[in-house]
Parts: C-alpha cells; sequence; structure tokens
C-alpha cells in the first residue's frame, strides 16, 4: 500500500493550484523517492514536472511503485476542503481505484475523509534530459508574474533578451511596445528580493504569454522563480518547493516560420 | 512571423 503524511495541506493546496489551469487530468507516480507527476498542456506545447521528495514528509510508505490517475479539478476541490494548517495523510491500496484524503486539524478534534476514484490513464511521458543552459535568471516570483501580467495587455508574446547583468522582457501589439528590464541585484539583505542573472552566452527567444501565465499560478509556492534558457530549446520556469521538492514547467519557444 | 511548436518536438518519447 502506499501511505504519506504531510504536516501541513497548505503546500499540496498550492501545488494543486499550481497545476490545475494547465492540466486536466494527470498520473501521481508514487515509489520509494517520493511522489512525481509529468504532464503536458492540452495543446502540447508545455510540459510540468512535480518532484515531492520522500524525505519532505513526515511519513512516507510505499511499498510497490503504483501510478495514481486524476482529475485534477476533483483533486482541487477535495484540497480545498481542507484548512491551511491541517495536517494531510493521503492513502492508496496497490490495486485500489480509490485515493483517501484525511484531513486531520492541528487540535486532533477533526478529522475529515475523503475518498477520490482513481482513473486508468495512459498518458505520455518525456525524457527531460539534464542539461547546461545558456542563462539562469532568478528573480523574485511575485515580480515575475506582475512582468507577465502586465505584458499580456500589449501582445501575446514576450521575447526575453538576457545579457550579462540584465534582462528584458518585451511585447509588442496593435496597441503599443513595451519593455521591462531588470537589472541584477548589487546588494541584497533579503536572499528573496534578489534578481541573479548568469550568463555564459547571451540569448533572445520569444514565449507565448499565455503559458506563462498560467506558470505564474506557482507563485505562491516559493518567493523566488528561476528561468533557465538557452537557444532553441525550452525555458524552464522552476519554482523550490522548501524542503520538499519543485514545480517545474517547460515551454517551447516560438520561432521563425 | 513566429509559430509555436509543440514541447514533444524538443523532448524524446519514453
Amino acid at each position: 500500500m502506499f501511505e504519506c503524511r504531510l504536516p501541513k495541506a497548505e503546500v499540496l493546496k498550492k501545488t494543486m493550484d499550481a497545476l490545475k489551469d494547465l492540466i486536466k487530468e494527470a498520473v501521481w507516480d508514487v515509489s520509494a523517492q517520493g511522489l512525481s507527476l509529468q504532464s503536458m498542456d492540452s495543446s502540447h506545447v508545455s510540459l510540468v514536472q512535480v518532484t515531492l521528495r520522500t524525505e519532505g514528509f513526515d511519513t512516507f510508505r510505499c511499498d510497490k511503485n503504483i501510478a495514481l490517475g486524476v482529475n485534477m479539478d476533483t483533486m482541487q476541490k477535495l484540497m480545498k476542503c481542507a484548512s491551511n494548517d491541517d495536517n494531510i495523510t493521503l492513502k492508496s491500496e496497490d490495486n485500489g481505484d480509490l485515493l483517501s484524503l484525511i484531513f486531520e486539524s492541528p487540535n486532533g478534534e477533526k478529522t475529515s475523509e475523503y475518498e477520490m476514484k482513481l482513473m486508468d490513464l495512459d498518458i505520455e511521458q518525456l525524457g527531460i534530459p539534464d542539461q547546461e543552459y545558456s542563462c539562469t535568471i532568478k528573480m523574485p516570483s511575485g515580480e515575475f508574474q506582475r512582468i507577465c501580467r502586465d505584458l499580456s495587455n500589449i501582445g501575446e508574446s514576450v521575447n526575453i533578451t538576457v545579457v550579462k547583468g540584465g534582462v528584458d522582457f518585451s511585447a509588442k501589439g496593435d496597441i503599443g511596445n513595451a519593455k521591462i528590464h531588470v537589472t541584477e541585484s548589487s546588494n541584497v539583505d533579503n536572499e528573496k528580493d534578489a534578481v541573479t542573472v548568469e550568463v555564459n552566452e547571451p540569448v533572445n527567444l520569444t514565449f507565448a504569454l499565455r503559458y506563462l501565465n498560467f506558470f505564474t499560478k506557482a507563485t505562491p509556492l516559493s518567493g523566488q522563480v528561476s528561468l533557465s534558457i538557452s537557444p532553441d530549446v525550452p525555458l524552464v520556469v522552476a519554482y523550490e518547493i522548501e524542503d520538499l521538492g519543485h514545480v517545474k514547467y517547460f515551454l517551447a519557444p516560438k520561432i521563425e516560420n | 512571423p513566429k509559430h509555436q511548436p509543440s514541447i514533444s518536438s524538443f523532448f524524446m518519447k519514453t
């Protein structure tokens, strides 16, 4: 059987919020390493990959690798029934067709148990190679969210140009143009407020803002976001979940016809 | 004009 427990439901609620607008159905793969999920969005333009490592759970038992096929909307709805500071247990039998979600209030006076029907899903998996990127930008996640939202008012795409010391986000549209320049921080007291720009070679790529705006639903998971960019390969937008894992989004660049 | 390729064209199917 599979059974795991997290001290706070909040982190799993935020993880579901980060996924449910992008993907409708997905498979949680459960192994001794933890929980993981990989899925393309319905138009196959982007890919999301989630890892929640065993070490981040209070308890984690997995007798046999299992795949939990879930409707994301349903799982998110059930997760919303947990209070942020409830502890949460997920449980499933090896050959079962149900996932139990048990929420316990911090004082132990209320326990809620929900059972969710699992689905038999055959979802295409892609091999994501480990690779070095030409540029890696780290910045406050709220700032990145704001930039994507603001540029959506101008155009459908953002052009990201990274040079030593800074990055330009620009958009063009029928009503006009916009350019937002973010400079690398020279001195920061709080790591969460820092902007760092690592450049091996300058890059200039264009991405659909529609998907970046979906990705920024993960903002509450982490104070910082990292953007890894290389010419002609998907952009990686990564949110670390403290002590537990990460949510990573991959977005194919727009290319010249 | 630019076009939007599929993400699956960048990664190997497993």
